[in-house]
């Protein structure tokens, strides 16, 4: 998780700086949060009392700009970029970096078209360069591009920010994997218990016909 | 601790680590050999 | 941990002085090889495939334990094919080892190793003789045996380390050593020469940097682990070994036939326990392959039947 450690300490600097500013100068420090090329989680900003406080205000936007980038995609940005203040370059790859990360959510492997789609990207070449210099050189994803079956193989994706309603889906699947290691726990402990049993009564058969086999002898003598 | 949740998140979604015909095809493959494999070892013991 | 590493000359002069080996054949009982010479001489090991390869051990003695502190290959090729290989590069190991004392490292020579691929540790009469010629005139030295091959397939180290008896020692009785099994073209080999030499007890030792090094690959180890398979890795391995288990069923069986004709009271016993042997080695084929079956079905449940 070295992309957890990496952004540690940005996220530290910026719920600080978020903390300190207010109106529009805490707004600007969302832009330069959203712009900065190895941040890639909000929800600790977001959490930031005087942020929560641009709700209904004529700040409301850079809220809304963040919460955008917390859990939407460059698809949410652009059905509703009337509603959000225009994005810098800086925003607009990274607001990219974070859609693969919520696709690579439900699939582990990418078709090109799906990406060039969702990324507004216009060829092969330029979808390729954006995915190996921009995401996995980021550290955001792992993954292997298949040229013949266009698509991307991901071996591992960086977590976005959780949205409140992914939780109970989240324990969930750690409760399931908890009981299913337990089971197969239980399962090698029986059978264990069982190969035990057997070898028990193995060996005692074995010394019945030991015993059976030196009779005979004895009684041959 | 959301950096926490956002690991967890993404460690989550790596299962199943691998899932498809192909891979199950080989699995089972490997378990019927393995087996026979078991079961000549007994008819040698026998 | 550190203190193995350091290299007491003047002890190294009085123990060569002594020569306490001379008086006991069975003097030297241990061996403590480094982490970084057991690495060497597996990859060195593994590199050969199915062609044996040897190499040296540089270290020291430490009364009656000979310390491995690390290895070098040897540019020859095949072992067991050839008369002592170690005499083609005896111009290469003067070299090695002037050069080296010029680097500082002051450890000699300690004993050789090879590998066995496929058909486990222990000295053929080769090895044997090699051996001994080499306890005549280069001691303190000892062999080592490397099977690279059953290394991969137990996922340890299939390692052995020996002492060859002097001429005409008769050692006291040996306690039964674990049964191996031995490849049929390799049994007549096993069986003779087993008594000229005796087994040491083989432990590992590391440096705090090796115990960092070891730390940092920790990750990466656990990966290859759990992303490998023995029943995928050893696939010629085991068909060999079943393969040379039908070729001994034959043989038993044939000896059977041939002994049910003639008059001559069969043999039973010794059938009986070379069939014995041949029962052992497919229990123990079998098992390994269980066992790899075992945990792919293990990680399967583990990583592959949750659902996200």
């Amino acid at each position: 998780m070295d992309i957890e450690q990496k952004q540690a300490e940005l996220i530290e600097y910026f719920v600080k700086q978020a903390e300190i500013h207010k109106g529009l100068s805490l707004g600007n420090l969302i832009v330069e949060a959203t712009s900065h090329s190895s941040l890639f989680g909000f929800s600790e900003i977001l959490s930031v009392p005087n942020v929560v406080q641009l709700q209904g205000t004529e700040h409301s936007v850079y809220l809304d700009l963040l919460r955008l980038f917390a859990h939407g995609t460059w698809s949410d940005y652009k059905s509703n970029s009337g509603r959000l203040p225009p994005l810098v370059p800086d925003q607009v790859l990274k607001l990219k970096q974070l859609s693969v990360l919520t696709l690579a959510e439900t699939d582990k492997v990418l078709p090109y078209d799906n990406l060039m789609q969702e990324l507004d990207v216009s060829n092969v070449r330029e979808l390729e360069d954006f995915l190996i210099n921009d995401c996995m050189y980021a550290g955001i994803v792992r993954g292997k591009l298949d040229q013949l079956r266009r698509c991307f193989e991901v071996q591992f994706a960086a977590g976005r920010d959780l949205r409140p309603e992914q939780l109970g889906g989240m324990i969930q699947t750690l409760e399931t994997w908890l009981n299913t290691s337990d089971n197969l726990l239980h399962s090698i402990q029986e059978k264990i218990k069982w190969a035990d049993t057997m070898s028990e009564l193995d060996k005692k058969h074995r010394k019945e016909v030991e015993d059976k086999v030196d009779d005979i002898k004895k009684s041959l003598t | 601790d959301n950096s926490l949740a956002r690991q967890v998140s993404s460690l989550l979604r790596r299962l199943p680590a691998i899932e498809s015909g192909k891979f199950q095809d080989d699995f089972l493959m490997e378990y019927n050999d393995t087996l026979l494999v078991t079961y000549l070892a007994m008819i040698t013991n026998c | 941990t550190d203190a193995i590493y350091f290299y007491d000359e003047a002890n190294h002069a009085k123990i060569q002085q002594q020569k306490p080996w001379t008086t006991d054949p069975h003097y030297f009982k241990r061996v403590k090889i480094s982490a970084l010479a057991l690495l060497k001489m597996v990859v060195h090991a593994r590199s050969g495939g199915t062609i044996e390869i040897m190499g040296l051990m540089q270290g020291k003695v430490d009364g009656n334990t000979i310390i491995v502190m690390d290895a070098f290959a040897l540019p020859v090729e095949g072992t067991e094919t050839r008369v002592n290989a170690q005499a083609d590069a005896y111009e290469y190991m003067v070299d090695y080892s002037q050069t080296n004392k010029q680097a500082g490292r002051l450890e000699n020579v300690v004993g050789w190793y090879h590998s066995h691929p496929g058909y486990g540790c222990w000295l053929s009469g080769i090895d044997c003789s090699t051996q001994m010629l080499n306890q005549q005139f280069q001691e303190p030295f000892l062999a080592v045996v490397i099977d690279p091959t059953r290394t991969v397939s137990a996922g340890k180290v299939e390692i052995g380390a020996f002492r060859t008896y002097p001429e005409g020692y008769k050692p006291p009785s040996e306690p039964v050593s674990e049964y191996q099994t031995i490849p049929l073209n390799k049994i007549e080999d096993f069986g003779v020469h087993c008594k000229q030499y005796y087994s040491l007890d083989v432990t590992y030792f590391k440096s705090s940097l090796d115990n960092h090094l070891l730390d940092l690959l920790w990750n990466k180890y656990w990966v290859n682990t759990l992303s490998s398979s023995p029943l995928l890795a050893n696939r010629d391995y085991v068909a060999g070994q079943i393969s040379d288990l039908a070729e001994k069923l034959e043989q038993a069986e044939t000896q059977v036939h041939s002994r049910m004709g003639s008059m001559i009271p069969s043999k039973k016993k010794e059938d009986d326990s070379q069939l014995a042997k041949i029962t052992r080695d497919s229990s123990k084929i079998t098992v390994e392959q269980v066992h790899g079956l075992m945990s792919q079905v293990i990680k399967d449940i583990l990583f592959n039947s949750v659902h996200h």
